[in-house]
C-alpha cells in the first residue's frame, strides 16, 4: 500500500535525528583536529624561541669573526714576501686539485668552471686563504639561504593562520582562546646582513 | 527535536558552515605555498671538517669557484702559508678567528637543523588541514546546498517495495530521499530490516552516498 504523508515525515523525523548525529561527530572530529592543530603551533612557536636564540649566538659568533679579520687585516706584514711567493706555487696545485676533483665528481662542462676558478685565484689573495676566507663566505651564504627560507615559511604560516583564525572562530567553539594571540602572526627574524661582502673579500 | 547545535537559530546551518569548505582549501593552500618557493636541501647540511657534500662543494665551484679553497689541505705550498705567523700576536688573533669562525659554523648548522623542524611543524598543520578537509567538507558542501528553512535535514519523498512498484526487486524496499535541498537519492534496504533501524538505515547509507559524491 502507498505510505501516508504523515508516516513519510516521521521518517523524514528519524532520518533527520541521524544526519543531525552524523553533523555533531563531524563536529567533534573537527575539534579533535583542532587540538592537534593548536599542539603542532605551541611546538611551532617553541622552536622559533629556540630559531632565534640560535641565530643570535650565530651572528655573535660572526660579529667575533669579522672583528678578528679586521684586526688581522691591520697588523702588519701579514701579506710579506714569503706568504706571496708560497701562495705563486699553492694556486697551480689547488687549480689542478680542483679540476680534478670537478671533472670526477661534478660530472658537467669543466671548461668555463677552469676559466672562472683561474681568475678567482689571480684576483684572491694568500690572505683570503689565510684567513679562512672560503669559510667566511660559506657561512654568509648559507646565513642568507636560512633566511630566505625562513621568511618564506613565515609568510607562508602566517597567511594560513588569518585563515585558520577566522575557521576556528568562537562560533563553532564555545571555547574562547585565553591566548588572544592565538596564531598571532610573530614577527618576522630581522635578516642579519651579511657581514662581508664576499666580493670586496676577493680583490684582497 | 533535530536542532543539532541549540546555540544556533533556526537552520542557519548554511551560514554556519558553508563557508568552511572554502576556507580550508585557502588555509591549506597557504600553508603549501612555501613547499613551491624554498629550496629544500638545507644549506648547512654538512661542513668543511666533516664529510661535506660533494654537491655543496660542485655548487660553490661552479658559484664563485670558493669550493675550490676546501681543497687547500691537499697542496703543501697552501698549508705552508695557513701555518704562517708573523708574530704571537698574529697567531692569537688567527686562533680567535678560527674559534668563532668554528662557532658560527656549529650555530648555522643547528639553526639549519631547527628550521628543518620548523619545516616539519608546517607539513603536520598541513597534513591536519587535509583530515580536517576529508572530515567536514561534506557537511560545508551539504550547506552549500541549503536553500529552504525546511525543518528536515533528511527528506524522505517516496517508499516502495515490489508490491508496489514493480520495477522494485522483491525483497527489498526502495526509498528516495534529500539530504537538505540535495538532488535526490535512492536508497534500497532489504525488506527484513524493520523500524526503527530501518530510518537509521537508509540515513546512514543515502549519507555514505553523498560523502562519497562529494569527496569524487
Amino acid at each position: 500500500r502507498a505510505v501516508s504523508d504523515k508516516e513519510l515525515q516521521e521518517m523524514s523525523t528519524e532520518g533527520s535525528k541521524y544526519i543531525n548525529k552524523e553533523i555533531k561527530n563531524a563536529l567533534k572530529e573537527v575539534k579533535q583536529i583542532k587540538t592537534l592543530i593548536e599542539q603542532t603551533n605551541e611546538e611551532r612557536k617553541s622552536l622559533l624561541g629556540s630559531l632565534e636564540e640560535a641565530k643570535k649566538k650565530k651572528e655573535d659568533a660572526l660579529n667575533d669573526t669579522k672583528d678578528s679579520e679586521t684586526k688581522l687585516k691591520a697588523s702588519q706584514g701579514v701579506c710579506n714576501e714569503t706568504m706571496t711567493a708560497l701562495w705563486e706555487e699553492c694556486k697551480p696545485c689547488l687549480k689542478q686539485t680542483c679540476m680534478k676533483f670537478y671533472a670526477r665528481v661534478c660530472r658537467s662542462g669543466s671548461g668555463l668552471v677552469g676559466q672562472q676558478l683561474e681568475e678567482f685565484l689571480n684576483q684572491s689573495s694568500p690572505f683570503y686563504l689565510w684567513i679562512n676566507g672560503d669559510r667566511i663566505d660559506s657561512l654568509l651564504e648559507n646565513d642568507r639561504q636560512q633566511g630566505h627560507v625562513m621568511d618564506v615559511m613565515e609568510d607562508s604560516f602566517n597567511r594560513a593562520a588569518n585563515i585558520m583564525d577566522e575557521l576556528f572562530q568562537d562560533r563553532f567553539f564555545p571555547r574562547k582562546f585565553q591566548d588572544t594571540q592565538y596564531y598571532s602572526p610573530f614577527s618576522s627574524f630581522p635578516r642579519g646582513s651579511l657581514f662581508f661582502h664576499p666580493k670586496s673579500r676577493f680583490a684582497r | 527535536n533535530v536542532m543539532p547545535f541549540p546555540v544556533l537559530e533556526p537552520l542557519n546551518f548554511h551560514d554556519m558552515f558553508q563557508p568552511f569548505f572554502d576556507m580550508i582549501q585557502q588555509a591549506q593552500q597557504a600553508m603549501d605555498a612555501h613547499m613551491h618557493r624554498i629550496p629544500y636541501h638545507f644549506p648547512m647540511a654538512e661542513f668543511p671538517g666533516e664529510n661535506i657534500s660533494d654537491r655543496t662543494v660542485c655548487k660553490e665551484i661552479r658559484h664563485n669557484s670558493t669550493g675550490c679553497l676546501k681543497m687547500k689541505d691537499q697542496c703543501e705550498k697552501c698549508q705552508e702559508i695557513l701555518s704562517m705567523a708573523n708574530d704571537s700576536s698574529q697567531m692569537q688573533l688567527r686562533q680567535q678567528l678560527n674559534t668563532s669562525l668554528q662557532l658560527a659554523e656549529k650555530f648555522s648548522k643547528l639553526y639549519d637543523q631547527l628550521l628543518q623542524s620548523y619545516q616539519q611543524k608546517m607539513l603536520n598543520t598541513s597534513s591536519l588541514l587535509k583530515q580536517l578537509n576529508e572530515q567536514f567538507t561534506w557537511v560545508s558542501q551539504l550547506a552549500n546546498l541549503t536553500h529552504s528553512d525546511s525543518q528536515h535535514y533528511l527528506h524522505v519523498s517516496t517508499v516502495n517495495s515490489h508490491s508496489s512498484d514493480p520495477s522494485v526487486p522483491s525483497g527489498l524496499t526502495k526509498v528516495v530521499v534529500k539530504l537538505f535541498d540535495s538532488y535526490p537519492f535512492t536508497v534500497t534496504v532489504p525488506q527484513e530490516v524493520s523500524s526503527p533501524k530501518f530510518m537509521e538505515t537508509v540515513a546512514e547509507k543515502a549519507l555514505q552516498q553523498y560523502r562519497q559524491k562529494s569527496r569524487e
